[in-house]
């Protein structure tokens, strides 16, 4: 996958980071300091749909071209930026009881994107 | 379908990528509602009793032990490890009582507790061993306790940590909210040996819990 850089246009992947002492949660998160709230964004245009990132080779993205004009007359939807690769986020809390709580949740974090 | 309207872009189809600073304030609700939603909180815990960071530190590590055996499969929901600490009640030279509670903010499909372990610290003068009973207390619908035919029997031979794999009426009182504990030594001992409860040695329990999960029907 790629990372947004500045005013990218391609899909790539946002890179959020969620401070918890920012947004006042530290005192009942115990662990991690924050949550990386990535997301993904930008053009997919016909030639680069499914491909997984969008760093496709030279050669994909000819032969992609030449399956999207042979198939011009489809009337498939847009491609969308969407995530391809993402981890579970682990969560060490208190709870209202104070008791200490310890979790994955899973898909939480956007490691890469691409093409739908 | 007809474009979307600029101001509802939706970014991942094809649009500019947001510009995160003008979308902060957003972004930050999002993040925070999307942790509550996962962790099936209607909104973030307010601390009722603090947890010193020794009591932290000392669970945490004793946690680290060998895992407990494998545990059934996973047929869904979320799991949680949890560890509560005791509110030490009567403790008098030869009765400890503990309280825990389980907070059942996830109510959405109920607490199933897989595994519950006791983890306290006992103090022995050097070169004695005991015998502890550990009884668990049946509470009434009022809440008065009933010891109920359920304990334990932990011979203690040393001072420090001691663990108790506690069995399925505890782990039912876990899953109802309140798990109440009471131990004393076993016969006529010449002292009673101390639990300790300071900070760093405050009895707690381990829980393996799942939330959410298909309760398994047990077929006969």
């Amino acid at each position: 996958g790629v990372d947004c850089q500045g005013r990218s246009r391609m899909c790539c992947r946002q890179e959020f980071f969620v401070d918890f002492r920012e947004i006042g949660w530290h005192d009942w998160i115990i662990q991690p300091e924050g949550y990386a709230m990535n997301f993904c964004a930008g053009y997919c245009p016909l030639h680069v749909a499914g491909m997984p990132g969008i760093a496709a080779s030279f050669h994909t993205s000819v032969l992609s071209l030449l399956q999207a004009s042979t198939a011009a007359g489809s009337t498939g939807g847009g491609s969308c930026c969407v995530p391809t690769v993402r981890r579970p986020l682990s969560l060490l809390y208190y709870d209202r009881d104070s008791n200490i709580v310890k979790t994955d949740i899973p898909d939480m974090v956007v490691e890469a994107c691409g093409c739908s | 379908g007809a474009a979307p309207r600029a101001d509802r872009q939706c970014p991942a189809c094809g649009e500019l990528a947001l510009d995160v600073e003008s979308h902060r304030e957003l972004l930050l609700n999002l993040a925070k509602r999307r942790i509550l939603d996962q962790l099936r909180l209607s909104q973030r815990p307010t601390l009722g009793r603090p947890v010193s960071r020794a009591a932290l530190r000392a669970a945490l590590q004793r946690l680290r032990g060998p895992p407990q055996g494998p545990l059934p499969e996973a047929d869904g929901g979320q799991e949680y490890d949890i560890i509560s600490f005791a509110e030490t009640g009567l403790c008098n030279t030869t009765q400890t009582r503990l309280d825990f509670h389980f907070s059942s903010d996830s109510s959405a499909g109920g607490l199933e507790v897989q595994q519950a372990r006791l983890m306290f610290f006992v103090q022995l003068p050097p070169n004695t061993s005991c015998t502890l009973k550990v009884r668990v207390l049946e509470l009434s619908p009022r809440d008065t306790n009933l010891t109920s035919a359920t304990q334990h029997l932990l011979e203690v031979d040393d001072s420090g940590w001691h663990q108790l794999r506690l069995g399925p009426e505890a782990q039912t009182a876990c899953s109802l909210g309140h798990l109440a504990l009471e131990l004393a030594p076993e016969g006529q001992a010449a002292w009673s040996p101390v639990i300790l409860a300071g900070a760093a040695h405050r009895p707690f329990v381990a829980a393996r819990v799942r939330v959410g999960g298909r309760h398994r029907v047990r077929r006969r």
